[in-house]
C-alpha cells in the first residue's frame, strides 16, 4: 500500500518540482517503487526528468477527463513511464491541456475525487507516489489533497513564501473536514536556504518558531547544481551526487522512510 | 489616458511582483501617476506595499463580480487606496477572495472583459496602470491580457523559465485574435541575474536569440535587498535607494519611458 504524499504550497517558485523530482529518485535509489505524479500544466516535473511535453500523447489530464479512445477511457496505466535512468522511478506525466481542467470539471460530479480515483490502482504497485501540484489552490490542488494521505510543505526562505502558509493550511484544513479527513500535515521543508543572508535565517527561525506541524530537520540550500540538473533532464543524484542538493535530498529521504 | 502594462508569466516566482511594485514605485518617483492592480490571490503586490490583506475591506475581487452593498455596486474608486510613502502612487488592492473568482466568472457573460470594464475610468485618471498576476493562465490572466495595451514578461534565468514561453506566448496570440487586437508584447525583462553562474549566461543567451519581441536593456541582477524590502513594506527605492535593485528597476522605468 503506497504512501501518497502531495507536495504542495500555492506561492510560485518555492521548489514544488525540485523537491517531487528529487525526493522521489532519492526513495527510488533507496529501493523503494516510487511513482512521481505531475499535476502542474507546466509539466515541468515531465520535461526536469527529460521527457519533451509536446511528445506525451496522453497525460493525467486525459485520465482526470475520463477522456475515451476507440470507446475505451484511457487508465492510469496507460500513461505511466518508466525512468530508463533510475530503477525503481516511475512518472504520471502532464501537459499544458490540464490547465483547462478546471474548468471542464467544475460542473462534474465528485469533481475533487477524480484524482483520488485515478490512483486507487497505483496504490497498490507502488511504495510512495510524490504528487508534483500548481501555483494555486483550485481544484487541481483540492483534488491532489485529496488523494493524499499527507501533505509536504516547501518553504522558500523569503518574506513571501511565509505570507501564504495561513492560506493553504485553511485549505488544508477545508480538505480534512470535508473530503479527506485521513490527510495529515507531513511537513515544512526549508529550502534555497543561503547561510550567508539575514533573510534565510529569520525566516527559518520564524518557521521552526510558529509553524504548527514539523519541520524537516534537513534544510535544503541553495546549490546552483539543483538548478541546472533539469536542463540535462537529469535528477541531482545522477547529475551530481557529490554536491550539497544531492546530499540534502537524500538526507530528505532518509527522514522520510523513518516513518515507514 | 493611461498605458496600461500586464506584467504576465505563469511559471512561478520569476520576480512578477517585484517588477510591478518596483516598476510602479519607479515611475511614481518620475511623477508619473501610477496605479498598481494586485490581481493575484496571494496578495503579495498589496503587502509588499505595506498593507495588512487582512484589513483590506474591499478589493479587486468585489468589483470584479459586482458585488453590491446597500444596493450600489462597488467601484473601483471606491477600492483605490493612495500610497502614504510615495506621491503618485496608487493601488487597487487584492484579497485572498480572488481566488475563487475563476470558478464564479465560468458561466458569466463576457467573463474575459471584467477587469477591463473595471479599469475603464482609470484609464483617464493615471499616466501608467501596472497590473500584477497570479502564476497561471486561467481566467484571470485572460482578464488581464483582456485590459492590458501590452504585457510584460519578466523571464527568471533559470532553465524551468524558458521551458513555459511558448505556452505564454500560445494565450497573448489567443488573446489578440480573440479579445483585445490592441494587446502587443512590451519585451522580456531578465530577471535574477547572476554573473557568476554559467546558467544565467546561458537563459539570458537563449532568451536574446529566440525571443521574438523586444528583450530590454536593463538585466534585473539577483540583489538580497530586493527580496528583503517586501517585508519592510516598501518598494526598494525607500528602503534601499543605492543597491543595484534600486538601479535596475530606475532603468527599467526609462526605458518604459522612452515610448512616452
Ligand atoms: N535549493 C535550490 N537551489 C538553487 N536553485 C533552486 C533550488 N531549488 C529550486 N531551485 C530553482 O529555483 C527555481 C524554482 O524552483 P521550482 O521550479 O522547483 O519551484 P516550484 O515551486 O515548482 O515553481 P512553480 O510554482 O512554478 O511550480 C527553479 O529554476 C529551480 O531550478
Ligand atoms: N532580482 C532579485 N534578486 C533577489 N531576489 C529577488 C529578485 N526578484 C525577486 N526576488 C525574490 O524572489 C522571490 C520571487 O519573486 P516574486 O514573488 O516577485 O515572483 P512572482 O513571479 O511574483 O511569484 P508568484 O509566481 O508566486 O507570484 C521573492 O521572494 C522575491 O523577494
Ligand atoms: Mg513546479
Ligand atoms: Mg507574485
Amino acid at each position: 500500500m503506497a504512501k501518497i504524499i502531495a507536495v504542495c504550497n500555492q506561492k510560485g517558485g518555492v521548489g514544488k518540482t525540485t523537491t517531487s523530482i528529487n525526493l522521489a529518485s532519492c526513495l527510488s535509489a533507496a529501493e523503494r517503487k516510487t511513482l512521481i505524479v505531475d499535476m502542474d500544466p507546466q509539466s515541468n516535473a515531465t520535461t526536469g526528468l527529460g521527457y519533451d511535453k509536446n511528445d506525451i500523447e496522453y497525460s493525467i489530464y486525459d485520465v482526470l477527463t475520463e477522456r475515451t479512445v476507440e470507446s475505451k477511457s484511457i487508465q492510469l496505466s496507460d500513461i505511466i513511464i518508466k525512468s530508463d535512468s533510475i530503477d525503481y522511478l516511475y512518472l504520471v506525466p502532464s501537459s499544458p491541456d490540464l490547465a483547462g481542467a478546471e474548468i471542464e470539471l467544475v460542473n462534474v460530479i465528485a469533481r475533487e475525487k477524480k484524482l483520488e480515483k485515478a490512483l486507487a490502482t497505483a496504490r497498490e504497485e507502488f511504495d510512495y507516489i510524490i504528487i508534483d501540484s500548481p501555483p494555486s489552490l483550485g481544484l487541481l490542488t483540492v483534488n491532489i489533497l485529496t488523494a493524499a494521505d499527507s501533505v509536504l510543505i516547501p518553504i522558500q526562505c523569503e518574506y513571501y513564501a511565509l505570507e501564504g502558509l495561513a492560506e493553504l493550511l485553511n485549505t488544508v484544513r477545508l480538505v480534512q473536514k470535508n473530503l479527506n479527513s485521513k490527510l495529515v500535515i507531513e511537513g515544512a521543508l526549508l529550502t534555497m536556504y543561503d547561510g550567508r543572508l539575514n533573510l534565510s535565517k529569520q525566516v527559518a527561525d520564524d518557521v521552526r518558531s510558529c509553524f504548527s506541524g514539523r519541520v524537516f530537520d534537513v534544510v535544503i540550500t541553495r546549490n546552483v547544481k539543483l538548478s541546472e540538473s533539469p536542463s540535462f533532464g537529469k535528477p541531482i543524484i545522477l547529475y551530481d551526487i557529490m554536491s550539497s542538493g544531492a546530499e540534502n535530498y537524500l538526507n530528505l529521504a532518509k527522514e522520510i522512510m523513518q516513518n515507514e
